[in-house]
């Protein structure tokens, strides 16, 4: 594992973290988008179906676990808890998530690398992340001002996929026989989605004020 | 895709 691999599972994890922390500190999930949560929570069970087949390390794993246990729990925390689940902008949350589910699906399996159960899944679920934060990106958007939380969980999501597109890069060049096309199509176009909001992120914090999108 | 650790990322 190279540093760059590294530092996009760092950043990976605290977006889970800084979102968990936004939930149980502020009790609210004002500006979070439930169907960008269950998406998420749909892409780590589908792709890691892989836990009861192969091991590759301790590491592996645990983050596996880790995402899981944390994506489901916020799912069920926006869904179930009973003060958590009343600022939830529902109105706002419209974006037809299960189109992105029916083609992400549609074109794992076509596109994939073996056409076995586990494959398809995985397949399916690399591309169902490039596109599961769209939801996320239109509620933002629709609700104009982010609070700090919100944006930084955004802006550590986009991290993580830099740093994994990083990490392709020095694997490409360091190691023979690397081709993972699908992965790094599909890591490519899912990290492109973020460039938007990575601008104004970036304007934000230059001009120290409040994160805002246009309309 | 013989590799053995072939999804080896997260």
């Amino acid at each position: 594992m190279n540093i760059f691999r590294f530092a996009g599972d760092m950043m990976h994890l605290t977006s889970i973290l800084v979102l968990l922390l936004k939930i149980y500190a502020t009790k609210s999930c004002s500006g979070i988008s439930l169907k960008t949560q269950e998406l998420y929570a749909l892409v780590f069970l589908a792709r890691y179906l892989d836990l009861f087949t192969d091991f590759i390390s301790v590491y592996n794993t645990i983050m596996k676990l880790v995402f899981i246990v944390s994506s489901t729990a916020i799912v069920w925390c926006m869904k179930r808890d009973r003060v958590v689940r009343r600022s939830y902008d529902k109105q706002l949350d419209t974006f037809r998530h299960y189109f992105l589910l029916a083609a992400s699906f549609a074109l794992a399996l076509l596109v994939n690398e073996k056409f076995t159960f586990q494959e398809i899944f995985w397949a399916f679920s690399i591309y169902l992340e490039a596109v599961a934060i769209l939801p996320q990106l239109v509620l933002l958007q629709r609700s104009g001002n982010v609070d700090n939380l919100t944006g930084q969980y955004v802006f550590f999501l986009g991290a993580y996929r830099a740093f994994y597109i990083l990490n392709w890069i020095y694997r490409y060049f360091t190691e023979t026989h690397f081709s993972r096309w699908i992965a790094c199509i599909s890591g490519l176009v899912q990290t492109a989605l973020y460039a938007d909001f990575f601008y104004y992120y970036y304007i934000s914090w230059k001009n120290n004020t409040k994160l805002k999108l246009p309309a | 895709v013989s590799d053995r650790n072939y999804h080896d990322e997260l």
